[in-house]
């Protein structure tokens, strides 16, 4: 997925 | 837990909604009643569900009890419920299965499903409290057209949201296409509004595959509202009655 950012990166793993 | 809906159309709808986004999740029930949180195999969206205790009537669950759930499963199972039947969700301690009970509103047909559950070792994002710098509130069936028109174009959106509206663009190989919404109020109908708060403009790119996927949960709310900040991820909400929701969390593509 070109130029798609992951969700992991804003939202941290608890 | 035991948990009772009225029409069995809502956790048809929720389940029709997630399940292409989301195969294998738990569904956490506890006295406040039942949340879902799951992301997507690529990481790059984030379903969030709940289903409050008042939305059941009645609602009892004495023990935190993650159902872990095929969803593909589970639409077999609710393919035999009608939307007006009565559900009820019921399960036990340490469950094996969780058990779906489908009533006629005439009380003359009861069916009863037990669905076998999974072990989901699922991992649960905290999702910050964020004051979005745009919101925008649209007919959803609004959205769901404009996403569907402008993935015939582009397989990316930009979304710019000003004090004078919100703006989908698409541009394509065949084309360039855009769709504004501007504020205003229905007086004969408030689910035809289109709202916008706004405490700074905001552009961002979205898949819109993606975002037509969130679609599917149009039929749950008359409107939809959209959540954004510059470089967050969007949020995507169908409010439900009783406080209850459906969000998705979408990260953002990287923009021109």
């Amino acid at each position: 997925l070109k130029g798609q950012k992951s969700i992991l990166g804003f939202f941290s793993k608890t | 837990l035991e948990a009772r809906l009225e029409a069995a159309d809502l956790f048809k709808k929720v389940v029709e909604a997630i399940k292409d986004l989301v195969q294998h999740c738990n569904f956490d029930c506890n006295d406040s009643g039942i949340a879902l949180q799951a992301m997507d195999n690529s990481h790059v969206a984030l379903v969030s569900m709940m289903l409050t205790a008042d939305t059941f009537t009645p609602f009892r669950c004495d023990r935190n009890i993650p159902l872990g759930i095929d969803l593909t499963s589970l639409t077999k199972v609710l393919r035999a419920a009608q939307s007006s039947d009565i559900l009820t969700i019921k399960s036990e301690d340490a469950p094996d299965v969780v058990n779906l009970v489908f009533e006629g509103k005439d009380q003359d047909r009861i069916s009863e499903y037990d669905l076998k559950l999974m072990d989901i070792d699922q991992e649960h994002l905290g999702i910050p409290d964020t004051e979005y710098a745009a919101t925008a509130s649209m007919p959803a069936a609004d959205f769901k057209r404009i996403c569907s028109d402008l993935l015939l174009i582009s397989e990316a959106v930009s979304i710019e949201c000003t004090k004078e509206g919100i703006t989908f663009k698409a541009e394509g190989d065949i084309g360039n296409g855009s769709v504004t919404l501007r504020q205003h109020s229905d007086l004969e109908n408030s689910d035809k509004n289109v709202d916008i708060s706004l405490t700074e403009p905001v552009a961002l790119s979205f898949s819109l595959k993606y975002l037509t996927g969130f679609c599917k949960a149009t039929g749950l709310s008359n409107q939809v509202r959209l959540c954004l900040s510059n470089d967050v991820p969007l949020m995507v909400e169908y409010a439900l009655a009783n406080n209850s929701y459906l969000r998705f969390y979408l990260a953002p593509k990287i923009g021109d």
